[in-house]
C-alpha cells in the first residue's frame, strides 16, 4: 500500500523496457551488457536504494505479469510466456549477481524475498479469484525461474542447496491443501524433470531427499480426504493418476528413496488406497536381488540379506506420545510387567469414538515398528534370528498378542495393517513381521483375528502389480503350510467370490 | 461425509480441472517449431 | 464372521459393489499401471525424459533443454532470417525425422502427408512406411494384393531396405487430410 507518488509509473516502465531489452534481436550477442545498463537504470530510478523500493518493484512486477495472465486468457499463451520469461530472467541475473562473489547470503535473501512475494500474491488471488483463480502465471513464473536458477554455472552452482531449499520451502507453503487451486500445476512442478534430478540425483549425500519427502507428504495428505470416499470424481481421479505416474517414476529411478520414506507415507497414505501402498512398500535396494517368492521351499531365514536392517529415516520412537506412555512401554519391554500395561494399551491408542476415525494411526505404526525392532534387537542380542520358537514368549509378543485379542475390528484391522507395511524386500524387518502375523495366525484365540489377518493380506495381493516380496512370502506360507488350516476356516469359502479369489491367488503364489 | 473444508478445496480443485497446466507451460518457448498437438490416427507412432 | 467393514464381509461387499461402479475399481482393484505411458522396463533411469503426470508418454527429445554453452543459443538474434518451414523442400530422410519425433503433432501429419504425396505409402498394421522401387512394377497382382519389391523405411536402423514382400492396398494409410485435423483440433 501507499506506493510513492510516481512510482508505479516508473515500475512499469522499467519493466517494459527491461523486456525489450530481452526481446530485441540484439540482446544475444552480449546479454550482460544490456544487463549491466538496465541496472544503472533501475538505480538512478531509486529501485535499488534500499529494501523496501525493491520490494514494491517485484511485488508490481510480479502482479503486473499475473494481470496481463488474467487479460490475455483468450490469446496464445507465447505473448504473455515472452513477457514472463523475460521477467524471470531479470530476477535471476540479480539473483546471480548481487552481493559480492563469495557472498552468498545476499543471493539467497533477494531470492526469498521475490519467492515470498510470488507466494503471497498466489494466496491472495486464491481468496479473491477463488473458482476463478488462473494458475498459469504463477506456474511459468516458478518454472522458468527454477530452471535459470539451476543451469550449470559456477556461481549458482555455489547455492544450489540453498536455491533448492528456498523452492522446497516454497512449494510447502503453497501445497495443495494451502492452495488447490494450483494442485495441477503443484504437481507438475514437484515431478519436473529437472526438478527431480536435482533434488533426488545431483544434490550430494541425498540432502534433498528429506524436502522431496515432505513434498510428497504434503501431496498425500491432501489426496486422503478425497480418497478415502473410494468413488473418485474426475478432477481427484486425474491428480491421483497423476500422483501414481510420479510414484512408478520414483520407484523405478530412486527406489532407496520409497524405501528410506515408507514409513511416514504409509503414516498419511488412507488405508483404503492399497496399490498406492503398494507401491510404496515394494521397492527394494538396487543392488539387491530379489529371490522368486514361488521358489518352491524357500528357506527365507537363510537369505544372505534377511538379517540387514532397512534404513528408516524417520523418528519413529519419537511419535510415541505422550512421553509417559513411551516410558511405560519402555518399561514393560524391559521387565515385562506391570500387567495392567497391557489393559491400559487400548485406551493410548484411541482418539474418538466415531467409526472409522476411532484410533491414532501414526502412533499404532509407530508403536508396531518401535516394538518390533526392540523384538528383533533382543532376539539378536542372544545371537539368534526371528523364527516361530524366538518371537513368542517375550514382552513384545505380549504386546502383539493383546493388541490382536483387545482391540475392536476397527483397532485390529489398523493394527494389522501396521505389521502388513514392514512385509517389503528381503530384510530383518520383513523376516520378523512376517513371523509374527503369521505367529498371531497361528496362536489366534478366535476366528475373528485370523479372518482379519486374512483380510489384510489378501486385499494387498488382489489390487493390480506391484506387491511388495514380504507380502507374498507371508501369504504363500500362510496357504501352503498346513500348520494353519487355512484351508478349513469358514472365512475362506464364504461366497463363490472369495473362494475364487483365494483360488485365483493360491494358484499363482503355487 | 467431506468437511467444509474439504468441501471447499474440492471445489477450487474442479475448477482447476477445466484448465489445467499443458506440457509448453514447463518448456522454453519454441517460437520456429511449437508444439500443436493434434489426434494422431492410432495406427502412427504414439510415443 | 466379522460383521463390518474390516473383515471378509466388508471386503465382499467392497468387491461386488465395484463390480457395477466403475468409479470404485479404482481403488478396490488398483488398475494396470503399464499403461500410465512408462517404460517400467527401461534400463536408463525415466526421470530425464518423465513428460510430466499428467502426460500419456515420455517427453520428446526437441523438448528437453541441456545446457549448452550460450554461445549456441542464437535463436534471439536469426530468429527473424530464419525462412519458413517447407515440407517440400526437404528430403526424405529429414521427412522421416520430423513424422518419427513429433509424436501426436501436427508436424507428424504435415510430414506423412508430404512422404504420401512422394509416394511413400503407411502401412496401417505392420507400421511402416513401404515406396515401389523406382523402375520396378509388381510382378504379381491380385485384387487389392501385388507382390513385389519394395523399399521400406526401417527406423531402427534409418535407412531404406530392399525387401520383397505382398502387400495388400487396403492397409496402405491415405494421405492425412491436414484441414480436416486442423478444424477437429481448433488451433490455427
Amino acid at each position: 500500500n501507499d506506493d510513492p507518488p510516481g512510482f508505479l509509473e516508473r515500475a512499469e516502465f522499467l519493466l517494459k523496457d527491461w523486456v525489450s531489452i530481452v526481446l530485441s534481436p540484439n540482446n544475444g550477442r552480449d546479454p550482460l551488457k544490456g544487463f549491466s545498463m538496465f541496472v544503472t537504470k533501475m538505480n538512478m530510478h531509486g529501485i535499488l536504494k534500499g529494501d523496501e523500493p525493491l520490494t514494491r518493484f517485484f511485488r508490481f512486477a510480479t502482479q503486473y505479469c499475473i494481470d496481463l495472465t488474467y487479460r490475455n486468457m483468450n490469446e496464445p499463451k507465447t505473448k504473455i510466456f515472452q513477457f514472463i520469461d523475460a521477467y524471470v530472467r531479470l530476477i535471476s541475473l540479480l539473483v546471480k549477481h548481487s552481493g559480492e562473489s563469495g557472498n552468498a547470503n545476499t543471493k539467497l535473501n533477494l531470492l526469498n524475498k521475490i519467492l515470498g512475494i510470488v507466494v503471497g500474491i498466489l494466496l491472495q488471488d486464491q481468496e479473491v479469484h477463488t473458482t476463478g483463480f488462473q494458475q498459469v502465471g504463477y506456474h511459468r513464473i516458478f518454472i522458468m525461474l527454477f530452471l535459470e536458477l539451476t543451469t550449470h554455472d559456477p556461481v549458482l552452482e555455489n547455492i544450489s542447496l540453498p536455491v533448492i531449499t528456498a523452492f522446497c520451502h516454497t512449494f510447502h507453503i503453497i501445497r495443495p491443501a494451502c492452495a488447490p487451486g494450483f494442485c495441477y500445476s503443484w504437481l507438475e512442478l514437484i515431478s519436473h524433470r529437472v526438478f527431480i534430478g536435482r533434488i533426488l540425483a545431483l544434490l550430494p549425500q541425498q540432502k534433498g531427499w528429506h524436502m522431496y519427502s515432505q513434498l510428497l507428504i504434503d501431496l498425500f495428505k491432501y489426496l486422503a480426504p478425497f480418497l478415502r470416499n473410494a468413488e473418485l470424481a474426475k478432477p481427484v481421479h486425474h491428480l491421483y493418476k497423476g500422483t501414481l505416474r510420479v510414484l512408478l517414476v520414483l520407484l523405478h529411478d530412486f527406489p532407496e528413496f520409497l524405501c528410506d520414506y515408507h514409513f511416514a507415507f504409509c503414516d498419511v497414505i488412507p488405508p483404503n488406497c492399497i496399490q498406492m501402498r503398494n507401491l510404496i512398500l515394494s521397492p527394494y535396494p538396487r543392488n539387491m536381488r530379489l529371490p522368486d517368492p514361488f521358489t518352491p521351499n524357500l528357506k527365507v531365514d537363510m537369505l544372505t540379506d534377511i538379517g540387514g536392517s532397512p534404513r528408516v529415516s524417520i523418528n519413529y520412537a519419537g511419535s510415541i506420545q505422550p512421553a509417559s506412555f513411551k516410558k511405560d512401554l519402555d518399561s514393560y519391554l524391559k521387565a515385562r510387567a506391570p500387567v495392567t500395561f497391557l489393559s491400559e494399551l487400548r485406551s493410548n491408542l484411541q482418539i474418538s469414538n466415531d467409526v472409522g476415525s476411532r484410533y491414532n494411526i501414526p502412533l499404532m505404526n509407530a508403536l508396531v515398528l518401535y516394538v518390533g525392532t526392540q523384538a528383533i534387537a533382543h532376539i539378536r542380542s542372544k545371537n539368534l534370528g526371528p523364527t516361530m520358537a524366538t518371537i513368542m514368549h517375550c514382552a513384545h509378543m505380549d504386546i502383539f498378542q493383546n493388541l490382536a485379542v483387545d482391540l475392536d475390528t476397527e483397532g485390529r484391522y489398523l493394527f494389522l495393517n501396521a505389521i502388513a507395511n514392514q512385509l517389503r524386500y528381503p530384510n530383518s524387518h520383513t523376516h520378523y513381521f512376517s513371523c509374527c502375523i503369521l505367529y498371531l495366525f497361528g496362536e489366534a484365540n478366535s476366528e475373528a483375528i485370523q479372518e482379519q489377518i486374512t483380510r489384510v493380506l489378501l486385499e494387498r495381493l488382489i489390487v493390480n502389480r506391484p506387491h511388495p516380496w514380504g507380502l507374498l512370502i507371508t501369504f504363500i506360507e500362510l496357504i501352503k503350510n498346513p500348520v494353519y488350516k487355512f484351508w478349513e476356516h469358514d472365512f475362506v469359502h464364504c461366497a463363490p467370490e472369495i473362494e475364487r479369489l483365494f483360488e485365483s491367488v493360491a494358484k499363482s503364489c503355487m | 461425509k467431506l468437511q467444509k473444508e474439504h468441501q471447499i478445496q474440492f471445489q477450487r480443485m474442479e475448477a482447476a480441472y477445466y484448465h489445467l497446466p499443458t506440457p509448453s507451460d514447463s518448456e522454453r518457448l519454441r517460437p520456429y517449431l511449437q508444439r500443436q498437438p493434434v489426434q494422431t490416427p492410432p495406427h502412427f507412432p504414439q510415443q | 464372521m466379522v460383521n463390518n467393514q474390516f473383515g471378509m464381509v466388508g471386503l465382499l461387499t467392497f468387491l461386488r459393489a465395484a463390480e457395477t461402479d466403475p468409479n470404485l475399481v479404482t481403488l478396490a482393484m488398483g488398475q494396470d499401471l503399464m499403461a500410465l505411458g512408462l517404460n517400467l522396463t527401461a534400463v536408463e533411469n525415466l526421470y530425464p525424459s518423465f513428460g510430466g503426470p499428467f502426460a500419456d508418454a515420455p517427453a520428446r527429445p526437441q523438448d528437453i533443454d541441456y545446457n549448452v554453452p550460450p554461445e549456441y543459443l542464437i535463436n534471439m538474434s536469426i530468429r527473424d532470417k530464419l525462412s519458413k518451414l517447407t515440407l517440400q523442400k526437404y528430403k526424405d530422410d529429414l521427412l522421416f525425422y520430423l513424422f518419427y519425433t513429433n509424436v501426436g503433432d501436427m508436424m507428424q501429419l504435415a510430414a506423412a502427408a508430404e512422404l504420401h504425396s512422394r509416394d511413400w505409402r503407411y502401412h496401417t498394421e505392420e507400421k511402416v512406411w513401404i515406396t515401389r522401387m523406382p523402375g520396378m512394377t509388381p510382378y504379381e497382382k491380385n485384387g487389392t494384393t501385388e507382390r513385389g519389391t519394395y523399399f521400406y523405411f526401417d527406423a531402427q536402423t534409418w535407412r531404406r531396405v530392399a525387401k520383397e514382400f505382398q502387400v495388400d492396398t487396403v492397409k496402405l494409410d491415405k494421405c492425412p487430410n491436414i484441414s480436416a485435423y486442423v478444424a477437429m483440433s481448433g488451433q490455427p
